[in-house]
């Protein structure tokens, strides 16, 4: 654990902390797109199956069950409690064109053609993509809430933390895994137009609105 | 799981 590290999973913790209660108090999901929340669910659950059968610390169980149990209430307040609220008309990306590549490039590309470990690796490239139908919805919606901007921006800074928890550990233990390396640098590039709309407008009080 | 990355990340 290096502060990179502790830093990234923080700002993860963040942003989901911030979406569930933003749906939860504002008792609206509107301008959320389910489709990337149901591709996160996903995610976790193709990751974390190594929960049930390697035991590696507190911390490491603990955030699992918390990002595990977090994406399932999410999709909760989304599609149950709050369904009226959901904005679907908007949240039109077709996620058959980001889950099929994951699938077969994870049966291609493995360090171990292994059930785990296939299943580990799809949810590394699902997950650097997972947020697409999101930006798209800010997109084609052409604003998002300033709540809305700053889950994004505690997300998208989570995975570029990774990347210099990466260089660090290559540094000092020599090690590296070119998967994750790769599929994080996709997932924090697909950020960069959100983060610079973020830092020019949202932080000087502005509402995060697209030129029409 | 991952083979070369210890398996605390998350």
């Amino acid at each position: 654990m290096n502060i990179f590290r502790l830093l990234g999973d923080l700002s993860h913790l963040l942003a989901i902390m911030i979406l569930l209660q933003k749906i939860f108090y504002s008792r609206s999901c509107a301008g959320i797109s389910a489709k990337s929340q149901v591709l996160f669910a996903i995610v976790y659950t193709a990751r974390y199956l190594d929960l049930v059968t390697v035991y590696v610390s507190l911390y490491n169980i603990s955030m699992k069950v918390v990002f595990l149990l977090s994406s399932y209430a999410t999709l909760y307040l989304i599609y149950l409690k709050f369904r009226a609220t959901y904005d679907r008309n908007h949240d039109t990306f077709r996620i058959e064109f980001l889950l099929l590549p994951a699938i077969v490039l994870a049966l291609l590309i493995n360090h171990q053609f292994s059930a785990l470990e296939v299943l580990w690796t799809f949810s590394i490239y699902l997950e650097s993509v997972a947020i697409l139908p999101q930006l798209f919805m800010v997109s084609k919606t052409g604003e998002a809430e300033s709540i809305t901007s700053h889950y994004l921006f505690a997300l998208g800074s989570y995975r570029g933390l990774y990347i210099l928890n990466w260089f660090y550990r290559y540094w000092t233990e020599g090690h590296y895994d070119l998967i994750a390396i790769v599929a994080g640098v996709v997932q924090t590039v697909l950020y960069c137009d959100f983060f610079y709309l973020y830092v020019t407008k949202v932080l000087k009080g502005k509402k995060l609105q697209l030129p029409a | 799981s991952s083979l070369y990355l210890v398996k605390d990340e998350l």
